[in-house]
């Protein structure tokens, strides 16, 4: 029933204990503390309607509508504290439903939040296609602008139903404000940003002042008809459907601060370290 | 080249092949993505013995674990005493956390660094049951032993010795000068 609180010297995570969700984070070093809520939501991919018969695959993202469906029975998530208050790291498991779940973990020295999340077999036999997001919610005055990265390469301005070089007729309010994110997505007023690390290409966008979303998985049963030619159904090796997993790194930080953190992180986790064994005996010893 | 037979390029080939745009953005059929995974596979099990050969002077010598991300690891498991080697690409010194998958059934790990010969703090964390989910019937670890790897040189490695020590071990070891240096 009480909230469950996980520290380092740099971030203080609050979990609501009620409901199980992400309730403040703090940067101890700017003294910045956040009300911070995130869900897990599904899009149900278009088969196409009155309006277009496009459907939603692997070119192509489009939802059948702007209101996702919570991962959740009841908006209400389990927790638990796998690791409290101990001196490497920090644990606490939520589960979401039975296909989607969360690693919340904090690391004594490390300048940053880590989530990995593991979503699937997603269930399809309701017969909706589904599209998981994670979706952060924070007081922040964003203007519908954020910023994602090109390809690695350029961080990018994005203003929600705008384009820098031609007026937009906005016809499809999730999709047509989604963005490629190949290695951040960030958000922010005058004082303080919201910075998100993904170790895999994902789709994201801001569709509402403060919050971010992020794209995990998906599993479809429509062709977008681009070529394709089959839908974005992996069965997995039991056949019940593909289980991914990987990670979002997290940030809070002034906004005179946030460059210089997500960009060093950045290169940790993009080159991060190769990890290899040998066996303790003599000749590798004598080697060693 | 001087080793002959090992060499990095397979997976500079396969590499090649996965720059067509359908390899890049995923708009591939399945049966093509499957193709794309096996070369890269293949690519990278050729570029094990090339880091073996660099680090150990011997192809086979070195051991990696493609599935500690869902901690899976026959090496961790059944090795009682090991060398974890932490390569750095970066051109600058990183601290990072390594995570085995490791049984934790009545024995106690110790940690040390090769290089300085100090004990490193550890600490074993349980599997998760999302992790035993995704794990599905494969592997039988139940925890990971976490470490913090600082310092790690610049374009370089360092080493860390684990030891896996049982309860009567681990007595026996606390007159050990280091130990008790650690323990405080």
């Amino acid at each position: 029933g009480g909230d469950v609180t996980i520290a380092n010297e740099y971030f203080k995570v609050v979990f609501d204990g009620s409901n199980g969700q992400m309730k403040t984070i703090a940067n101890i070093e700017s003294g910045i503390t956040l009300p911070v809520m995130q869900q897990m939501f599904w899009y149900n991919a278009s088969m196409g309607n009155n309006i277009s018969l496009q459907k939603s695959g692997a070119y192509v993202f489009r939802p059948n509508s702007s209101t996702p469906f919570h991962c959740t029975q009841d908006g209400k998530i389990e927790l638990e504290v796998l690791q409290g208050d101990t001196p490497l790291v920090q644990e606490v498991v939520q589960k979401f439903s039975d296909w989607a779940w969360q690693v919340v973990r904090l690391y004594s020295g490390m300048r940053y939040i880590e989530a990995e999340w593991t979503i699937g077999p997603i269930p399809f036999d309701d017969g909706y296609g589904k599209e998981i997001i994670s979706r952060f919610y924070f007081p922040l005055q964003t203007n519908g602008e954020f910023y994602t990265d090109a390809n690695g390469r350029e961080i990018l301005k994005r203003k929600k139903n705008f384009r820098p070089t031609w007026t937009l007729n906005q016809s499809e309010p999730v999709a047509g404000n989604y963005y490629p994110v190949n290695s951040r997505i960030y958000t922010n007023d005058t004082k303080t940003q919201f910075t998100i690390l993904t170790d895999r290409s994902q789709g994201g966008s801001s569709l509402f002042n403060g919050t971010l979303e992020l794209m995990m998985h998906r599993r479809l049963f429509g062709d977008d008809a681009k070529g394709v030619g089959e839908p974005l159904n992996e069965t997995g090796q039991f056949d019940d459907g593909l289980i991914a997993r990987g990670k979002h790194f997290i940030l809070v930080d002034s906004l005179s601060d946030a460059a210089k953190h997500h960009r060093l992180l950045a290169e940790e986790i993009y080159m991060s370290p190769l990890v290899s064994f040998y066996a303790n005996v003599s000749t590798n010893d004598r080697r060693s | 080249a001087k080793t002959g037979t090992v060499s990095s390029q397979k997976l500079r080939e396969a590499m090649g092949v996965a720059q067509h745009h359908d390899a890049v953005s995923g708009t591939e059929k399945q049966h093509v993505a499957n193709d794309y995974a096996k070369r890269l596979y293949k690519g990278r099990e050729v570029c094990k013995a090339v880091i073996s050969t660099a680090v150990m002077g011997n192809p086979d010598d070195l051991h990696f674990c493609d599935y500690l991300n869902i901690t899976l690891c026959d090496f961790t498991q059944k090795t009682d005493e090991f060398t974890v080697v932490v390569y750095n690409p970066l051109a600058r010194n990183i601290p990072t956390y390594v995570r085995l998958p490791v049984s934790d059934d009545s024995g106690t790990f110790t940690v040390k660094d090769k290089l300085t010969g100090m004990y490193v703090g550890s600490q074993i964390v349980p599997v998760t049951q999302p992790t035993l989910l995704v794990r599905r019937n494969k592997g039988n670890a139940d925890s990971e032993l976490v470490f913090k790897a600082d310092n790690i040189p610049p374009l370089g490695f360092s080493e860390f010795s684990v030891i896996k020590s049982n309860f009567s071990d681990v007595y026996k070891k606390t007159n050990n000068k280091g130990f008790h240096r650690r323990v405080r």
